[in-house]
């Protein structure tokens, strides 16, 4: 709860609640903005560009995947931001130098399978958990 | 590159340098949790049977729905998956498979047989090394795979008792001594992997690798004679390398893990 009294305080302030109320519209982040909005980039690991080929048996490498992008107001124009990323959000427009904006992460990760020799030749089959990024989102 | 095969504006486009791209594989490796990269004797090892089986677990992961892709193994086993059939994994395996976070192949380390005593002297010995299980992993299933051939100079109605033995203590001056794990009949002509349950003595090996002596294995006709394994269809190390007696460990992580700080 902010109470009457701060939120007159911010508003004398000026500079937070003015981006409040001229924050950018969501045909703002369909244009140039877009670009830089939180989203899943590509990276695949190559497993055979690292010379690994003698003993990893498969894959050849995976999509590991990253995210990158900005998390600004309105957070309804990001796909899957969470709940918090808005209070997240809200906060950092009261209090901007001292509340960091929410963060671009993985909001969905899913396993890989390796099929490897070991030093003595037998083979693993290790499950790795949370190693490929599905979906980003802002939080 | 983002997805769309742009280069992405915070990158500068550079190759990596030779450190670099050493320090590159390290931290990769320790995704892995690999403490370096290893170093197989891969002479005859890679088209052996139990990558292969391990190829067909990884295939049936893999076509169920898991991210890494079906045909990503290495080309060095394409040609070794379109020439074998059947598919070595049962559904059986798959069943262990859901449940387990680590499956583990062994290559039988016994390269020559040893003088054993007359009564024994048809006995095959088989050793495993499980050595470098990694810390927290615990074996849910095991299993010591043999591969039988069709025996075609027998008569269709032979049979023969494979027996599976641990071998519990070994001695200087007299026979070693030998648990029965299970025994078997066999017919003479049928033909296929054969899978013995050995998960309590895969157990005991992990938890004190001094006990880990091996597996031993016994054939006798229907009449009580003992003969060679070989003489029963059994596959051994004079044998097609697909066809190679090894065994496989189903692991579940019993502890949480963090990697430790770099």
């Amino acid at each position: 709860s902010t109470g009457g009294k701060r939120r007159q305080q911010n508003r004398n302030r000026s500079t937070p609640t003015q981006e409040v109320s001229r924050g950018p519209s969501q045909a703002d982040y369909n244009g140039s903005d877009q670009k830089a909005a939180c989203r899943k980039h590509e990276l695949y690991v190559s497993f055979r560009e690292l010379g690994w080929q003698d003993w990893i048996i498969a894959p050849e490498g995976y999509a590991a995947n990253y995210c990158d992008g900005e998390c600004s107001f309105p957070l309804n124009a990001h796909m899957n931001a969470t709940n918090h990323a808005i209070v997240q959000t809200l906060v950092h427009l009261m209090n901007p130098e001292n509340v960091p904006k929410p963060c671009c992460a993985p909001t969905k990760l899913h396993a890989i399978s390796v099929l490897y020799f070991d030093d003595n030749s037998n083979v693993i089959l290790k499950k790795y958990k949370n190693m490929v990024v599905r979906a980003c989102g802002c939080h | 590159l983002d997805g769309s095969g742009q280069v992405h504006q915070g990158f500068i486009q550079r190759r990596l340098r030779t450190h670099e791209r050493r320090e590159m594989q390290k931290e990769i490796l320790s995704i892995l949790g690999l403490p370096h990269r290893p170093r197989p004797h891969l002479s005859h090892a890679k088209y052996n049977s139990a990558p292969l089986f391990m190829l067909d677990l990884y295939n049936t992961i893999s076509s169920g729905g898991d991210t890494s892709r079906a045909d990503g193994a290495s080309q060095l086993y394409e040609p070794m998956r379109t020439t074998r059939s059947p598919p070595l994994a049962t559904f059986q395996e798959a069943a262990f498979l859901n449940d387990a976070d680590m499956v583990m192949s062994f290559v039988n380390l016994v390269e020559h047989d040893r003088e054993l005593s007359l009564q024994r002297r048809h006995h095959k010995e088989y050793k495993f090394n499980l050595s470098q299980i990694p810390e927290g992993e615990a074996v849910t299933a095991a299993e010591f795979r043999l591969y039988k051939e069709c025996v075609s100079r027998a008569f269709c109605n032979d049979t023969f008792l494979l027996k599976v033995y641990q071998v519990v203590k070994e001695h200087p001056d007299r026979e070693a001594d030998l648990f029965l794990l299970e025994s078997r009949r066999l017919w003479a002509l049928e033909e296929g992997w054969l899978e013995f349950d050995i998960t309590a003595t895969s157990n005991l090996w992990v938890m004190s690798p001094l006990h880990n002596l091996g597996l031993q294995i016994s054939v006798e006709t229907s009449s009580g004679k003992s003969i060679s394994p070989k003489d029963a269809g059994l596959v051994g190390r004079d044998g097609a390398l697909e066809k190679q007696p090894f065994m496989v460990a189903f692991f579940k992580v019993s502890e949480l893990h963090f990697r430790s700080a770099r």
